[in-house]
C-alpha cells in the first residue's frame, strides 16, 4: 500500500506507454537500453602513479557518463519527466550508477576490479592513490554479497533503473502544478520498474518467502552503494582540489554538482 | 534556466539526438 498523489487518480496520459506494459516487456526495453562496453583505450603504464591511475579512472568515468545520459534516455518513461528532475536524477545518482556497473562486470572475478575490458585492477594497486583503497574494499565487498546472491542479469538492469528513478525523491518536494506532474509520473514509472525487479524474481524458482527476501536483501544493497558512492564524491572532490588530477568535460560538470 | 546553465552539457545531450559515439 503506498498514497498516491491527487493526479494519481486522473486517466492515464497516453504517453504515459510503460504503465500499460508488462514487466516482461519493461526489462526487455531496458536490457536492450544498456550501454556497450565501453574501452578506456589507453596505454597503460605499470606501476600506477597516483596522478596515472586517478588519471585512467576518470577518463574512463567521463566516457561512460555520455553513453549514461544516452541509456537513461530510453528508459521508457524518463524522457516524459520534466527536464528537471531528468538533470537532477542524474546529477544525484552517476557515480552509484557507475559502481553498480563496476560491480555488475566485477561480480564473477573475486578480487578484482573490472573497470572497463581493457582497465582492470587488484584490489593491492589502489595502495598507490592517496585514501581509495577504503573505497575499493568497500566496492569489493559490495560485488562480494551480489556474488553470494548470484545477481541476474535482469535483476541488475531493474536495480539501476532503480537508482536512478529514486535518487533523488527525498531532497526536493514539488511545488508547481507542472512539477506535481512530474513527480507523479516519477512515481508511476518507479512502480513499473519494482513491478519488474518482482517479476524478474519470480522466475528464478523460489518459494514465495524467499521471493520476498531476495527483494530486501538486493534493494538493501543499495544504501550500500549510495553509501560508497558518497565516498567516492568526497574522493574525487578532494583529488581535485590538490590537483592531483585534472576533472573536466561532463565528469567536472557532475562532479560540481555534489559539491 | 539556472539549472539548464550550470549543466550545459548534460542539458545538451538530454535535449540532443547526438549518439554518444560521436561525442567518444
Amino acid at each position: 500500500l503506498h498514497l498516491e498523489p491527487p493526479l494519481a487518480r486522473l486517466p492515464q496520459p497516453p504517453h504515459e506507454q510503460h504503465a500499460a506494459m508488462s514487466p516482461e516487456e519493461f526489462i526487455s526495453r531496458i536490457m536492450e537500453a544498456e550501454p556497450p562496453d565501453i574501452y578506456l583505450m589507453e596505454d597503460l603504464k605499470k606501476p600506477f602513479t597516483e596522478a596515472s591511475m586517478m588519471m585512467s579512472l576518470t577518463n574512463l568515468a567521463d566516457k561512460e557518463l555520455v553513453f549514461m545520459i544516452s541509456w537513461a534516455k530510453k528508459i521508457p518513461g524518463f524522457v516524459e519527466l520534466s527536464l528537471a528532475d531528468q538533470i537532477n536524477l542524474l546529477k544525484c545518482c552517476w557515480l552509484e550508477i557507475l559502481m553498480l556497473g563496476l560491480i555488475w562486470r566485477s561480480v564473477d572475478h573475486p578480487g578484482k576490479l573490472i573497470f572497463s575490458p581493457d582497465f582492470k585492477l587488484n584490489r593491492e594497486e589502489g595502495q598507490c592513490v592517496e585514501g581509495i583503497m577504503e573505497i575499493f574494499d568497500m566496492l569489493l565487498a559490495a560485488t562480494a554479497r551480489f556474488r553470494e546472491l548470484k545477481l541476474q542479469r535482469e535483476e541488475y538492469v531493474c536495480l539501476k533503473a532503480m537508482i536512478l528513478l529514486n535518487s533523488n525523491l527525498c531532497s526536493t518536494s514539488p511545488q508547481t502544478a507542472e512539477e506535481l506532474a512530474s513527480r507523479t509520473r516519477l512515481l508511476r514509472l518507479l512502480d513499473s520498474v519494482i513491478d519488474a525487479l518482482v517479476w524478474a524474481i519470480s522466475k528464478l524458482g523460489l518459494s514465495t518467502q524467499q521471493q520476498t527476501l531476495r527483494l530486501g536483501h538486493l534493494t538493501m544493497l543499495l544504501s550500500h552503494i549510495r553509501h560508497i558512492s558518497n565516498k567516492g564524491m568526497d574522493h574525487l572532490s578532494t583529488m581535485k582540489r590538490k590537483n592531483v588530477v585534472l576533472v573536466y568535460n561532463l565528469l567536472l560538470e557532475m562532479l560540481e554538482a555534489n559539491i | 534556466s539556472s539549472l539548464k546553465e550550470k549543466h550545459k552539457i548534460l542539458h545538451q545531450l538530454l535535449q540532443n539526438n547526438t549518439s554518444p559515439g560521436d561525442l567518444a
